[in-house]
């Protein structure tokens, strides 16, 4: 799965996802990334998310959704509120993977459960900085 | 005027540090600056954020290494079906499709979907009409065909076969 989130110089969110899921999948089986507030989801008042891993969590705590509910009506920071749903709601419940995210300030978070997540971030200042395991 | 800021994720399967060679490191280290690059030209331009994650995805799909256009992995009966989505935290329009094959760049048939119809996802044939609609480049097989996914379906299914089972979980990542 790849992904991509974004925050412009108007302060506007944008997220997108694409995949072709899982190898030896079922065929029809469809994970989150087309479910609009599981591995993908985009709200001005709050983040843009993209999302992945194991497909099923994701759906079942609508991962990305959760994390701007969380936002917006406990306040919490986009980093509270990433890491928790990541490394508690899925990583507690056999949901292997990780997530990017941005809110509407352009701060970044990219927490994950597993042992690397192919990542990368950039910023009006062009630091381009890529990753793949926990630097 | 906000700070603007692009994050990528480049899903490429199972990561595993015995494995990883640092050539292949370097390979993917660039797969996702050439992604980053494509959504930075545009947002350092006044560009929208929609514009970006679309063209930063659209790198990701082209390049071979992430599972999802070009190096799609492949279902137990060995097809590619690939799903995508985006959506605008402006206006939260969003577009989708499901278990299609065929268009070069599926993030744009998402995004077609989004634009140019009332609906939020789409799958099967009208998926594709919507996406050729939109005069979206299509590609036949051979372009979509990887030969270390290829391998990773047979390894996978010899060990169905008998009976074997991985716990790895990041088997089950997308």
């Amino acid at each position: 799965t790849v992904g991509a989130v974004a925050c412009d110089a108007q302060g506007n969110l944008a997220a997108a996802t694409s995949t072709g899921g899982m190898t030896a999948k079922a065929p029809g089986r469809i994970g989150d990334t087309p479910i609009i507030g599981a591995g993908t989801y985009a709200d001005n008042k709050t983040c843009a998310v993209s999302g992945t891993g194991h497909g099923e969590v994701f759906i079942r705590f609508t991962a990305a959704a959760e994390i701007a509910a969380r936002m917006r009506h406990a306040g919490e920071s986009l980093e509270t509120a990433a890491t928790h749903v990541v490394m508690e709601d899925l990583g507690k419940n056999d949901g292997s993977g990780g997530l990017i995210a941005v809110d509407a300030q352009g701060h970044i978070v990219m927490p994950f459960n597993c042992e690397g997540m192919y990542r990368g971030m950039v910023n009006e200042n062009a630091d381009f900085e890529t990753f793949i395991y926990s630097e | 005027m906000t700070r603007f800021s692009l994050a990528v994720h480049g899903g490429a399967g199972t990561i595993n540090k015995a494995t990883l060679t640092p050539e292949l490191e370097v390979r993917y280290h660039e797969g996702l600056r050439t992604a980053l690059r494509a959504g930075h030209a545009i947002l350092k331009d006044g560009g929208s954020a929609m514009d970006a994650v679309t063209a930063a995805v659209c790198a990701l799909e082209d390049e071979p290494l992430f599972n999802a256009g070009r190096g799609a992995v492949f279902t137990s009966e060995g097809v590619q079906e690939m799903d995508a989505a985006v959506m605008d935290g402006k206006t939260r329009e969003a577009g989708a499709v499901g278990g299609i094959f065929g268009p070069r760049n599926p993030i744009l048939a998402a995004r077609a979907v989004m634009e140019s119809t009332e609906h939020v996802m789409l799958i099967g044939p009208n998926a594709l009409q919507v996406a050729r609609n939109a005069d979206l480049p299509f590609e036949e097989a051979p372009y979509f065909f990887t030969q270390s996914r290829w391998d990773a379906l047979q390894s996978t299914l010899a060990m169905r076969a008998t009976g074997q089972v991985d716990d790895d979980p990041a088997r089950r990542h997308g």
